[in-house]
């Protein structure tokens, strides 16, 4: 279903060079629930990003349902995405101008979907993360976690096929950040959804099948569980 | 050192109102080392903000070392705090036009210290925290849990009495977190700064000596250890 093949990045600032990703290879296969750890600065947001097609690699492949991506425009690489990934983002990038409701169902906007269904289909995911009583609030007028679940409730409007989540449990108690996994589990078990959570939470990564290891831009070691 | 009294803080919303504190009373003593946890939405970071001089509150009263804060002009409160408190905020508030090492340097800026001087001590709290290869990135520039040290070397560079962290580890793994602690607990030890510390994270919160726990905007429970 995603495939990486000697996929790698390279930052350029200036005289500077920075390797985020070296050579990672990885195949995700259709349902799969997956998380990615590893210290701070060790690629994970790039995977992540690169994955998505939020950004394109310095060199190397990525293959989504078999298509490659890199082969394809901007516009096709963003309907693709539009379509078939639900991105939870780690610093949110929420629309401050908009109320949480309008967040959510920013990523319907552009398809002529009825509005009235978009709207009811956003407060569902709205309740769901425990945000009924926060829908006209503005992110400023929300807190931190509220405002991750408010991200998360976006991610799923658009009812993804592959859900990255880029430390959607880092603002969270650890009820609700339970809660927020056990969720996904939900989405992965009854509709195959496939979910990739990069995480530095043991008690997130210990409820996903299996366990990516990443340091300084390259896969050190994966787990997987079989229980 | 700091006092909060019958503290109590509503937010307005149009049609709405929103019980962020409720009559929280509670007193901190000169180098304590306090972590508050509680679930999302239950006005931790309110609680930080109005103690930090941040935000007003709605009822009550704050002392900062027996000084009423309430009665303090905006000119006032905004000293007060540049030369007393180091804030690390649960969203970083980074200035995205500026470098990491320029971002730390900011709180020095108007008070016409040597600029040799600013830049160094700058330097010297990011390699502290692990950024020396990253002070000329823009926050942009920078990985999530990178941004977060950027702002915790800001919260340090102007040797405040009193340090409020908001989820200071939240983007980080545990290895660099602990770090980050660990450095809070000896400049507590060392140099008898009170630190209080906002957590989701048991492990943060362990290393504390007294643990303050928020529900619906009031204090439910508290913890003191005692070795
Ligand atoms: N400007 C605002 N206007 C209206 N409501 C607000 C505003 N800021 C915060 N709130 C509400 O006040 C409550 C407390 O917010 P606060 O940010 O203090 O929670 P918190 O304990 O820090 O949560 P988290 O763990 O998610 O960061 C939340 O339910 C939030 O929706
Ligand atoms: N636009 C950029 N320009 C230059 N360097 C960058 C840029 N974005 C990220 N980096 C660097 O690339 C490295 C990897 O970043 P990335 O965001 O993937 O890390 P991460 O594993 O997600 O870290 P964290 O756990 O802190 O979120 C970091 O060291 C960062 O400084
Ligand atoms: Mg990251
Ligand atoms: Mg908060």
């Amino acid at each position: 279903m995603i495939e990486a093949k000697d996929l790698t990045k390279i930052y350029y600032l200036d005289a500077v060079q920075v390797q985020a990703l070296d050579k990672i290879n990885l195949k995700i296969e259709k349902g799969e629930f997956i998380s990615v750890m590893g210290p701070s600065g060790s690629g994970k947001s790039t995977l992540l990003h690169l994955l998505g097609g939020i950004d394109r690699p310095t060199f190397g492949k990525i293959f989504i349902n078999s298509a490659d991506v890199t082969k394809l425009s901007d516009t096709e690489l963003s309907d693709l995405r539009r379509d078939t990934v639900g991105f939870i983002f780690q610093i949110f990038n929420l629309i401050p101008t908009l109320t949480a409701l309008e967040n959510v169902m920013v990523p319907l906007f552009p398809r002529g979907a009825d509005l009235k269904w978009v709207e009811e289909r956003a407060k569902a995911l709205l309740s769901m993360v425990g945000l009924k009583e926060r829908m006209n609030h503005k992110p400023t007028q929300l807190s931190g976690g509220e405002r991750q679940r408010v991200a998360i409730a976006r991610s799923l409007v658009n009812q993804p096929q592959i859900i990255l989540a880029d430390e959607p449990t880092g603002e969270l108690d650890s009820k609700t950040g339970r809660e927020i996994i056990l969720l996904m589990k939900k989405l992965n078990e009854e509709e195959n959804v496939t979910v990739v959570i990069v995480t530095h939470d043991p008690r997130v990564s210990e409820l996903t099948e299996r366990i990516i290891y990443l340091q300084d831009g390259r896969i050190v070691r994966e787990e997987r569980s079989y229980d």
